[in-house]
């Protein structure tokens, strides 16, 4: 469902260039939970932009859903990322000039076939995350982990195939974190959908299907998780 | 050193009046190394901002090294935000058009006598925090606990009298975590800087010599650690 297949990424500036990621390989199926681990630096948001379609590959193919990614047209880039897939960024990305109900509602106003109650299911999604009381919060008026919240339901409001999650529990007290992790867990046995969750808490990797460590820029473990 | 006496904080935007702290006690001793745990959204960050002066309390008052805090001049403030205390942003708010070095030194330009060698204490605490190969990226060339890092290590570039950390190992993988945790540690020996750290994990918390528990905006736990 999601192959990456020798896959490089370099950053360049003109004067520096930075291999964050190096051949990487690596299949997912439909339907997976995995966690993606690894040191500060080593390239895991770097794989998750490449994932979610927010950026392109220096070499190497990405194929989603059988598809070479390269090939795809601008519009069904688009609506991959707006529509099936839910990314939950390392730094949230909320717009600081709207509230909470607003930030989670905001990409069902950009679907191309519009919903009846976008309102509604933006509110379910704000609870089920426990933010419902601060729907008409803006960002400055949350703490790091209620922004955090608010980003996770706004990746979720789509009912997206895939969920990437760049250290979604990283603001998150333990229950919290916990709480977070469950409603995942939930999404993805009730809905087959498949999620990629990058995290530095071993609690959180543990509690998925599969781990994959990255090093460095290249994958150095990718075995069945043990449950801890 | 740092006294909290009856501290309330109300945040209001004309509609909404929202309690962030409900009357906060607390005394720290010169020298001590105290860590602030408690759920999402509990009043951490805004006891942070409140004691690193970068916010006014409703009620109550703020001693600092004996003197009223409301009492200060600005210029007095600006001095102690400067030179005598670091904080450490749960959102890193590094400065985009800088590169990691820069906004490493910048805090040394403010001060009223310059230093002798400011780029060389920069790069020496840029290597505290295993960042000097970065020192030419700027924040969006960085990773999350890259930028992390270096928000760090601008904190400390003035040798403060205070360090106020939230958050500071919150995108770090548990190597970088301990290592950062070790130079914290460090400088509290060696150098009888106070400091206090908010953390959403219990290793770091435990690695403190004293623990304050903070819920909804009041203090409801407040002892010695038992150090895990
Ligand atoms: N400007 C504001 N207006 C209204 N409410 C605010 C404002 N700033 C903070 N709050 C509220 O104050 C409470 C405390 O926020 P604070 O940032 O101190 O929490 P925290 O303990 O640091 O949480 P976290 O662990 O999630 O970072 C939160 O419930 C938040 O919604
Ligand atoms: N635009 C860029 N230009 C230069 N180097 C970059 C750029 N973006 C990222 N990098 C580098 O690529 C490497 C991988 O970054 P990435 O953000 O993927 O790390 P990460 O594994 O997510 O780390 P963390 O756990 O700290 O979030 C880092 O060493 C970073 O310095
Ligand atoms: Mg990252
Ligand atoms: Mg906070």
């Amino acid at each position: 469902f999601i192959h990456l297949d020798s896959i490089e990424k370099t950053f360049s500036n003109g004067k520096l260039s930075y291999h964050a990621l190096k051949g990487v390989n690596l299949s997912i199926d439909r339907g997976e939970l995995v966690a993606l681990v690894g040191p500060s630096g080593s390239g895991k948001s770097t794989a998750m932009h490449l994932m979610g379609l927010l950026d392109t590959p220096s070499k190497g193919r990405y194929l989603l859903d059988g598809l070479p990614t390269s090939q795809l047209t601008s519009d069904e880039r688009a609506h991959w990322r707006n529509e099936k897939i839910g990314f939950i960024f390392q730094q949230f990305f909320l717009l600081p000039k709207f509230n909470a109900l607003n930030n989670v509602v905001l990409p069902l106003r950009y679907r191309k076939e519009k919903l009846e109650n976008p309102i509604q299911i933006a509110r379910d999604r704000l609870a089920d995350v426990s933010m419902l009381p601060y729907e008409a919060h803006r960002p400055y008026e949350l703490s790091g982990g209620q922004q955090q919240r608010v980003a996770i339901a706004r990746a979720l409001v789509s009912n997206p195939d895939i969920i990437l999650a760049d250290e979604p529990t990283g603001a998150l007290d333990s229950k919290t974190s916990a709480d977070v992790l469950d409603l995942l867990k939930e999404i993805n046995q009730a809905r087959q959908t498949t999620i990629i969750i990058v995290t530095h808490d071993h609690h959180v990797a543990q509690q998925c299907d599969r781990i994959i460590q990255i090093h460095d820029g290249l994958i150095v473990d990718d075995s069945v998780s043990t449950g801890g």
